[in-house]
């Protein structure tokens, strides 16, 4: 474990516990995509299910179970108990064309032809596009509520500060994955027109208004 | 080779 992964766990968890926080709160989920909670779930669920077989650390399995938890949790308000809140108009990514193609891929380039490692892979592949639908939705509706922009800003800065905890391992341990390395990397990159917005009008308290 | 190495990363 190092200081970066760390930093970029909490930051994921920060992300995950804003947007709980404020459909619960504000008992709507206006602005906020379902098809990316639904993706985040299945990434959660393909990855974590080692979860019983494979102990690492107190810590990793701990994250493991909040991580299942609140994204099936959220998934259950928005699909479920505000379901009336939900934007099904403006959320209409069609994510069989995310999941079919990550699936196909995951068959094709992986460490292992084991489906462990496959479901893995796919999982990995899954979480770089999963926020596809999300920034969708904001390029549709063409703005974000101030918190919906804070849990994107936390959730883009979990893998930019896993790809800094990559370049360490590799210089420390000699350890790299570059499944994972790729997959974060392009992961990143979809957030860096909403970083740019973000920090040059959020941050100076402006609301997220995309040109359009 | 990646494939021992345990996935301990999140």
């Amino acid at each position: 474990m190092n200081v970066f992964r760390l930093v970029g766990d909490l930051s994921h968890l920060l992300a995950i516990i804003i947007l709980l926080l404020k459909i619960w709160k504000t008992r709507s989920c206006a602005g906020v995509s379902g098809k990316s909670q639904i993706l985040f779930s299945l990434v959660f669920i393909t990855r974590y299910l080692d979860l019983f077989t494979n102990f690492i650390s107190v810590y990793n399995s701990v994250m493991k179970i909040i991580y299942l938890v609140t994204s099936l949790g959220t998934v259950y308000l928005m699909y479920f108990k505000f379901k009336a809140t939900y934007d099904s108009n403006h959320d209409t990514f069609r994510i069989e064309f995310l999941v079919v193609p990550v699936g196909g891929l995951s068959f094709l380039v992986n460490h292992d032809f084991t489906p462990l490692e496959i479901l893995w892979t796919f999982s990995i592949y899954l979480e770089s596009v999963a926020i596809l639908p999300q920034l969708f939705m904001i390029s549709k509706t063409g703005e974000a509520e101030t918190i919906t922009s804070h849990y994107l800003f936390a959730l883009g800065s979990y893998r930019a500060l896993y790809i800094v905890n990559w370049v360490y391992r590799y210089y420390t341990e000699g350890f790299f994955d570059l499944i994972a390395i790729v997959a974060g990397c392009v992961q990143t990159i979809l957030y860096c027109d909403f970083f740019y917005l973000y920090i040059t009008k959020v941050l100076k308290g402006k609301q997220l208004k995309l040109p359009a | 080779a990646a494939t021992e190495e345990v996935k301990d990363e999140l």
